[in-house]
């Protein structure tokens, strides 16, 4: 399983509608400062469930709806390849969140309506969650390193 | 339990090892606290840096501490499959060596699991098998497929 | 104790609007949650980058951050004199355009205050009136001066 | 007031003697990753009085003498250029402190010994201290644009 593409569409810094192409060797992304960069992991993690405004760097849902496009919703769409080794039949699973004017949020699965439940439990049965170890949020690398030993024990219990 | 736990730990220990080895000239590893009972310590992450002294994780440099992170994480996949990495500037500490040599083994990494990697130095970047170009134009961000030669036009 | 307040805060903002805009093509500036009660509220850093529309600083991105950190220190002169700056690596988040104007400030600031800067990049070093290289040589830390030629070598 | 010399001598990763010039104007510290840059600011904010050993990145006193010098003491001095500017008459003022191996600590004015509040009080009578906002960390320079607003009043309270 690999990200092949991402749909975002006016959420945070990204008015109407971007997507982002991905291939499942090494990816880089690159742009100046503020281009949006970081904006794309968030939306990855949004995608993914993550519920916590502050992990996604804004104080409060509504901000996460871009500037201009107060009056629409926000939507992200992640495109997961299957090379066979996931839990469903489909060549591709698109998961998709959205989030109203109004603060209403839905998500879906291929398309079709479903809880919020429903995507975490079954990105959790593939190994993937929006605060996964192998998301590193810029600046947070070097807090691996400076873990105490205890919490880096559980790290790894809670791994195995 | 423990046996389940001790058998992880010597996997992931053993992939560190390597993997470290591969970005760095030195040598790093995993220590349990109190192997006899490990659910009754910690786990010591030790590195050695050129032929300097071996250091807990903790009290190495910026860019050494960032290499070791990387090496960790990587190695989890030893014992606990992830399907994709995301890394967002690991390499803002690193000097242009270790740069240069994060971005060589992340190509090979590449061969066998996805990467996302974000970062302003050329030198990493231009070692991806893609390369996405984040830009803003009138206000708002767009994305667009870059090939190497225009990273420096792109400036 | 609100008039002093109010007199120094008002010189602090007007210094760094004048730095940011230096650096960034843009404005930054600092606002009173409650004028009438300073004391009684926060005081909000606002900045807008670009044409982009201005936020709170909490919400700008890593590079943009960086830039606003180091304006609003800086600014803080206007009202508290410090004899000197040590910056540790303070560029690591910014691009090559970003890191260069903050070079180029940083030469300016120079004139009347000293600063000592810790940084990877050339770009930045190159603007030093000195530049100090640090290096290990058996194990062990040593510091010699460079001339702006030597960089590329002691790579 | 300007910083014109360290002399670091068996601290962190300097061991022996190691000197380092500078001028009132732009200063820049380069060098490879574990090179030893941090340490010099380390090696200031210790003969400021820093006392917190997390503040110099190490988890006991002791691990501030350097590796192969465990049996001798840490010492690091900080020469402070006098441009008139300065609560003291001399062109210069040294201050120094040194770590002995037995954990004793020492505290040098001008090659004077003194205590320790008498050093951090001479140098906060000029506006200097080891925790100041004009000494930014590695890793630390964001933290300042995330403070929230009313650490920020504080801020400006305290310094006014
Ligand atoms: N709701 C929103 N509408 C419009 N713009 C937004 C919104 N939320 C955040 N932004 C803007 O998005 C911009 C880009 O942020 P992002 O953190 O992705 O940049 P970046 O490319 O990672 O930059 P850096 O290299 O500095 O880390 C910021 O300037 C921020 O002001
Ligand atoms: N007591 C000590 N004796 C010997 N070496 C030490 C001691 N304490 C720390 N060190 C070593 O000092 C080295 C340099 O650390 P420092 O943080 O100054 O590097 P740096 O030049 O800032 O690197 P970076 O660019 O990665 O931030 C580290 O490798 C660390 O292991
Ligand atoms: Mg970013
Ligand atoms: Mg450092």
């Amino acid at each position: 399983v690999y990200i092949s593409r991402i749909e975002i569409r006016n959420f945070k810094s990204f008015e109407g509608a971007v997507n982002v192409e991905l291939v499942k060797g090494f990816n880089a992304v690159t742009g100046r400062n503020g281009s949006g960069k970081s904006n794309i992991i968030d939306a990855i993690r949004f995608a993914f469930g993550e519920n916590s405004v502050k992990a996604l760097r804004e104080n409060r849902m509504q901000a996460l709806i871009n500037d201009r496009g107060r009056g629409r919703s926000a939507r992200v769409s992640v495109y997961l390849a299957n090379e066979g080794d996931a839990p469903f039949k489909e060549q591709q699973l698109v998961i998709t969140r959205e989030l109203l004017s109004n603060g209403e949020q839905r998500y879906y699965i291929n398309g079709r309506r479903t809880s919020r439940n429903n995507v975490v439990d079954l990105l959790y049965s593939m190994g993937i969650s929006s605060d996964g170890l192998n998301i590193v949020p810029q600046g947070a690398i070097g807090r691996i390193a400076e873990m105490n030993p205890s919490d880096r024990r559980e790290l790894l219990e809670d791994l195995i | 339990k423990s046996q389940t736990f001790m058998k992880a730990f010597e996997m992931i220990d053993r992939s560190f090892r390597e993997i470290f080895s591969k970005l760095v000239d030195g040598a790093a590893w995993l220590e349990l606290e109190n192997p006899n009972d490990p659910f009754n310590g910690g786990v010591f992450m030790l590195a050695k840096f050129g032929d300097k002294k071996e250091r807990e994780a903790a009290s190495l440099s910026g860019g050494e501490k960032a290499i070791a992170s990387v090496a960790f994480l990587l190695a989890l996949q030893a014992a606990y499959k992830s399907h994709f990495y995301i890394f967002d500037e690991i390499d803002a500490n690193l000097d242009a060596e270790r740069s240069r040599r994060l971005g060589e083994f992340l190509n090979s990494w590449g061969k066998e699991n996805q990467i996302i990697l974000v970062s302003l130095k050329d030198t990493l970047i231009s070692k991806a098998d893609r390369i996405i170009g984040v830009y803003e134009r009138e206000g708002s961000s767009r994305a667009i497929e870059l090939r190497v030669e225009e990273l420096e036009r792109g400036k």
